[in-house]
C-alpha cells in the first residue's frame, strides 16, 4: 500500500459517501444517473466475485464490502425509496447501458490475461468501469444545472482515478514485475473521460461560480 | 500468485 493508492481509495470512498449523504439526508437523487449507478453495481459484483475465495487483507475485504453495499443500496434508493425515486430524472437519463455492457463483455472475452470464468469477468469489470461514468456525464450535459453535491461526487470519482494512475506509476518503479497493461489502459481511458468535466469544474471553481456545462 | 497480485487493488 502506497500513499497514492490510499489517497485514491479514500477519494473513492468519499465520493460514495457524498452521494449517499445527498440521497439519505436531502432525500434527492436529482442529477444522478441510475444507469451509471447500476453499471457500478455490476462492476463491483463481477470484480469482487472472489471476495470469499481470495484474501488479500482485512482492508481489501472491508473496502470491497463497502463498495458492494453502497452501490447496491444507491440503486435500491433510486428505484424503490418512495421519496428519493420521485426526484430521479427518468426522462433525461436515457442512455442505453446495454450498448456499453455488450462491447465490454466481448472485449473481455477477446482480451484478457487468462481465459477463466473469474478472470474474464474481472477483466469485464475493468472495461465496464472505464465507461460506466458516460450515462452520468450525458445526464449532466442535459440537465446542466448541477448542484454542489453531484459536482463534488463526480470530482471525487475523477480524483480517485487520477490517484490510481500515480499509484501504478509508483508501483511500476518500486515493485519488480509489476506490469498490468489491461488495468492501465482501461484506467487511463476512464480518467480521460473525466478531463472535459474537470476543465469546467475548475473553471467554475476559479471564477467562484456555480458549475455549468456548455450545451 | 501472479494473478492474485494483479487483484490486490480495488
Amino acid at each position: 500500500m502506497n500513499i497514492f493508492r490510499l489517497a485514491g481509495d479514500m477519494t473513492h470512498l468519499a465520493s460514495v459517501l457524498v452521494l449517499l449523504l445527498k440521497i439519505h439526508t436531502i432525500k434527492s437523487c436529482a442529477g444522478v444517473s441510475l444507469k451509471t449507478q447500476e453499471l457500478y453495481a455490476i462492476v463491483f459484483a463481477t470484480r469482487y466475485l472472489d471476495i470469499l475465495t481470495s484474501f488479500v487483507s482485512i482492508y481489501n475485504t472491508l473496502m470491497k464490502l463497502i463498495f458492494l453495499g453502497s452501490s447496491f443500496s444507491i440503486v435500491w434508493y433510486m428505484k424503490y425509496h418512495k421519496t428519493v425515486r420521485r426526484t430521479y430524472d427518468r426522462d433525461q437519463d436515457t442512455f442505453r447501458h446495454w450498448f456499453l455492457m455488450l462491447p465490454c463483455l466481448l472485449l473481455a472475452l477477446l482480451i484478457h490475461e487468462k481465459f477463466t470464468f473469474f478472470e474474464v469477468l474481472w477483466t469485464f469489470s475493468l472495461y465496464l468501469e472505464a465507461v460506466a461514468i458516460l450515462p452520468q456525464l450525458v445526464l449532466l450535459q442535459r440537465t446542466r444545472n448541477i448542484d454542489n453535491l453531484t459536482g463534488q461526487y463526480i470530482f471525487l470519482l475523477g480524483g480517485y482515478r487520477g490517484f490510481y494512475i500515480l499509484n501504478w506509476i509508483y508501483r511500476y518503479f518500486t515493485e519488480p514485475h509489476y506490469v498490468h497493461w489491461i488495468t492501465w489502459i482501461a484506467g487511463l481511458v476512464q480518467t480521460l473521460l473525466y478531463a472535459d468535466f474537470f476543465y469546467y469544474y475548475f473553471l467554475s471553481w476559479k471564477n467562484n461560480k456555480k458549475l455549468q456545462l456548455p450545451a | 500468485l501472479d494473478a492474485l497480485l494483479s487483484h490486490d487493488e480495488l
